[in-house]
Formats: structure tokens, sequence, C-alpha cells
């Protein structure tokens, strides 16, 4: 463990903590995309099939139980919870995630370290984890004024994925045989689909206005 | 640490 990826997990966790905070206290999900969270929970699932048979540490256990019950609960919340799914705004988040999961399914079974069940969808959760964001971003383009909470936790939820690019290069120079192209590509990916949000995120910040996404 | 090719990363 490192200073990169400590931080790195825990703005992870705090994006997700910032999530249930805004649906558990406001019981509102408005601006927020089903679609991504369905993808994400997707991503945990097929990511952490060894939560039972590799035990690596308690920390890494503990923050899998977190991430696959916030995921699948937030889920659950604007599916299921009467209050949650009415400012669920269906007609806007109408990104098609069936286009993003069968191409990163595909790649997983071409593109991965070992043609097993385990590695394939090792490949395949990361593959998707780059893509999962789109929904919402397509969403946040649409919707007009985004509120505070929803940007706080995209921003949270880009600057994670920084923070392990910086731990790849960390352990790259420090570890002889550490060499993951499939995550560290994916992960780049992933990073730069946050580049624009970041930019108007920064400017909104430093000219202290509200974020708004050009159309 | 673990072995090299064992996922430790979340």
């Amino acid at each position: 463990m490192n200073i990169f990826r400590l931080a790195g997990d825990m703005t992870h966790l705090m994006s997700v903590l910032v999530l249930l905070l805004k649906i558990h206290t406001i019981k509102s999900c408005a601006g927020i995309s089903l679609k991504t969270q369905e993808l994400y929970a997707l991503v945990f699932a097929t990511r952490y099939l060894d939560i039972f048979t590799d035990f690596i540490s308690v920390y890494n256990t503990i923050m899998k139980l977190i991430f696959l019950g916030s995921s699948f609960s937030i889920v659950w919340y604007m599916r299921r919870h009467k209050l949650v799914r009415r400012s669920y705004d269906k007609e806007q988040d109408t990104f098609r995630h069936f286009f993003l999961v069968l191409p990163c399914l595909l790649l997983a079974l071409v593109m991965n370290e070992k043609f097993t069940f385990k590695e394939v969808m090792w490949a395949f959760s990361l593959y998707l984890e780059a893509v999962a964001i789109l929904p919402q971003l397509v969403l946040l383009q649409r919707t007009k004024n985004i509120d505070n909470l929803t940007g706080q936790y995209v921003f949270l939820l880009g600057a994670y994925r920084a923070f392990y690019i910086f731990n790849w290069i960390y352990r790259y120079f420090t570890e002889p045989h550490y060499v993951h192209w499939i995550t560290w590509i994916s992960g780049l990916v992933q990073t730069l689909l946050y580049a624009d949000f970041f930019y108007y995120y920064f400017n909104s910040w430093k000219n202290n206005v509200k974020l708004h996404l050009p159309a | 640490s673990a072995t090299p090719d064992v996922k430790d990363e979340l």
C-alpha cells in the first residue's frame, strides 16, 4: 500500500458516501444516472469475485464489501425507494448501457491476462469501469443546473482513478514484477474521459459560478 | 506483500 493508492481508495470511498448522503438524506437522486450506477454495481460484482477465495487483507475485504454494498443499495434506492425513484429523470437518462457492456465483454474475451473465467471477468470489470461514467456525463450535459453534491460526486469519482495512476507509476518503479497493462490503459482512458468535466468543474470553482457543462 | 499475480488492488 502506498499513499497514492490510499488517497485513491479514500477518494473513491468519499464519492460513494457523498452519493449515499444525497440519496439517503434528501431522498433525491436528481441528476444521477441510474445506468452508471448499474454499471458500477456490475463492475464491482465482476471485479470482486475472489472476495471469499483470495484473502488479501482486512482493509481489502472491508473496502470490497463497502463498494459492493453501496453500489447495489444505490441501485435499489433509485429503482425501488418510492421517494427517491420519483426524482429519477428516466427521460433524460437514456444512454443504452448495453452498448457499453457488450464491447467490454468482447474485448475482455480477447484481451486478458489469462483466458480463465476470473481473469476475463477481471479484465471486463476494468474496461467497463473505464466507460461506466459515460451515461452520467451525458446526463450532466442534459441537466441544466447541476447541484453541488452531484458535481462533487463526479469529481471525486474521477479523482480517485487519477490517484491510482500515480500509484501505478510508484509501484512500477518500486516493485520489479509489477506490470499490469490492462489496468494501466483502462485507468488512463477512464481518467481522460473526465478531462473536460474537470476543466469545467475547476472553472466553475475558480469563477465561483454554478457548474454548467456545454450541451 | 501478495505474490505478483494476485490482484491486491480494489
